[in-house]
C-alpha cells in the first residue's frame, strides 16, 4: 500500500523558520482569566472576534444548502430551537462557557455548541 | 493533522503538530482553497489560562471554540489531539448522549480537564487512556525527561495501543498523522512517509524549532487544510503558533 501512494516530489524545505512577523503568520495572544465566572471567561475575546464567528457559522451553512437547501433548513431550524438545550447536560464549567460566549456575541446558543462540538460530528 | 513528538539528543522534548481541517467542506474553484479551512484561520489564537494571574496552562484555539486540540502545562506536558475517522464516530457518542448516557467524555472538554488538573505525564497517560470517550481519536502526549512521549489510539471505550518514545532503541521521535501507525495510511493521503522521511533527513541532532517546523512546512505535510503549526517546548514553556499557507501547487489535503 505504501508503494501505490503518490509519489513525492517535494523536496524537505529548509529555512521556513521563523516566519516573518507578519499578521499573515503571527497568531494574537490571549488571556482567560479562570478566577472569573465561567459565562465572563471568553467575553473579552468574543466579542471582538463575533464577526468571524459568524462568517464561520455562515460558511457552514451556505455548505450545507448547497447540499440540500430543504435539509438545511431544517437542519438550522433544529439547532437553533433545539439544539441549545444540550447544552444544559454537558459538565461544567464548559456549558456556562459556552452559554456566556452565545449571550456575548447573540449567536443563538444552539449555533455556538454546534461549533464547540464539530469534532465529534466529524470523526466519520 | 500531523503531530510530532521527539527528543534532541539532549533528552529535551519538543511537540509540535499542524492542525488540518474543512476537508470536504466546500472547495473554492477560484482560489483553490477550503471554504471552512479560510474561514478558521483568521480565527487562531494563543490562549493562556490563568489563575490568580499565574499561567496554569496554554492552548491554541479558534475564536469561540472553549476546547483544547493542542496545548501544554509549561514544565509538566504537552498535548495534541488528532482525528481518527471511523464508523464507530462521534455522531455515535452525541446519539448515546441526546439519549442519556453521559459516561463519555467530550474529546476537546477532556483535554481541557487533563491541562487543568494533570500533576504529571502518567497522571495524564492514564486519563486519556482510560476514561470512555464520545469519539476516537489520537492522543500525543509528551512529558517533560528523557523518553516521555506517546501517541495513545484511542476508540470510544478504551485504549487500543499506546506507542512510546524510546531514545535508547533508536526512536527519538514518533510522528501521526489520522491513521493507526500499525497499519499502512490511505494510500491518497500520505503524509506519514514524506513526514518520517524529511524528520529522518533533519536527524536527531537538529531537532528543534526549526527543524520541526521546516518538516511540517513541507508539501504534503503542509497541505490546503492546514490552518496552523504549532511548537511547544515544555521544560521553557515555550508555544509558539503560526498560520500556515499552502501555494499552488500544493496537495488539497
Amino acid at each position: 500500500t505504501h508503494r501505490l501512494g503518490p509519489p513525492q516530489k517535494e523536496e524537505c524545505v529548509t529555512g521556513k523558520y521563523p516566519p516573518p512577523q507578519t499578521a499573515e503568520y503571527q497568531v494574537p495572544k490571549y488571556v482567560v482569566n479562570l478566577d472569573l465566572p465561567a459565562a465572563d471567561r471568553w467575553t473579552h475575546i468574543v466579542k471582538e472576534r463575533a464577526k468571524s464567528i459568524v462568517n464561520l457559522l455562515q460558511k457552514f451553512k451556505d455548505f450545507v444548502k448547497a447540499l440540500d437547501a430543504k435539509l438545511a433548513e431544517k437542519i438550522f431550524d433544529y439547532v437553533d430551537h433545539n439544539l441549545g438545550n444540550l447544552t444544559n447536560t454537558l459538565p461544567q464549567p464548559y456549558a456556562d462557557e459556552i452559554k456566556g460566549i452565545a449571550k456575548a456575541t447573540e449567536i443563538p446558543l444552539g449555533e455556538v455548541l454546534l461549533y464547540n462540538i464539530f469534532y465529534e460530528i466529524f470523526t466519520v | 493533522c500531523t503531530s510530532i513528538v521527539a527528543e534532541d539528543p539532549a533528552g529535551k522534548l519538543y511537540h509540535a503538530r499542524n492542525l488540518d481541517f474543512g476537508l470536504f467542506m466546500g472547495w473554492d474553484f477560484k482560489n483553490h482553497t477550503w471554504v471552512i479551512t479560510e474561514a478558521l484561520r483568521p480565527m487562531i489564537m494563543n490562549i493562556e489560562f490563568q489563575m490568580k494571574g499565574q499561567v496554569v496552562y496554554k492552548a491554541v484555539t479558534y475564536a469561540g471554540f472553549i476546547g483544547a486540540i493542542t496545548g501544554m502545562i509549561p514544565g509538566v506536558l504537552t498535548m495534541s489531539m488528532n482525528e481518527r475517522f471511523n464508523l464507530d464516530g462521534g455522531y455515535l457518542g452525541i446519539i448515546e448522549w441526546l439519549l442519556g448516557d453521559h459516561n463519555g467524555k467530550w474529546m476537546s472538554f477532556l483535554t481541557r480537564d487533563v491541562l487543568m488538573y494533570s500533576t504529571s505525564y502518567q497522571q495524564a497517560k492514564e486519563t486519556l487512556s482510560k476514561d470512555e470517550l464520545l469519539a476516537p481519536g489520537y492522543y500525543i502526549l509528551g512529558g517533560n525527561s528523557s523518553g516521555q512521549g506517546c501517541v495513545i489510539t484511542r476508540s470510544r471505550e478504551k485504549s487500543l495501543d499506546i506507542w512510546e518514545l524510546n531514545p535508547g532503541k533508536g526512536v527519538w521521535y514518533l510522528l501521526e498523522t489520522n491513521y493507526d501507525h500499525w497499519k499502512a495510511p490511505l494510500f491518497v493521503d500520505d503524509r506519514r512517509t514524506p513526514g518520517m522521511r524529511c524528520m529522518n533527513q533533519t536527524t536527531q541532532q537538529n531537532v528543534g524549532f526549526a527543524g520541526i517546523f521546516n518538516v511540517l512546512s513541507t508539501k504534503p505535510v503542509l497541505n490546503k487544510l492546514t490552518t496552523y503549526t504549532a511548537l511547544m517546548q515544555v521544560n521553557a514553556g515555550k508555544l509558539e503558533t503560526y498560520k500556515q499557507h499552502c501555494d499552488d501547487p500544493c496537495w488539497p489535503w
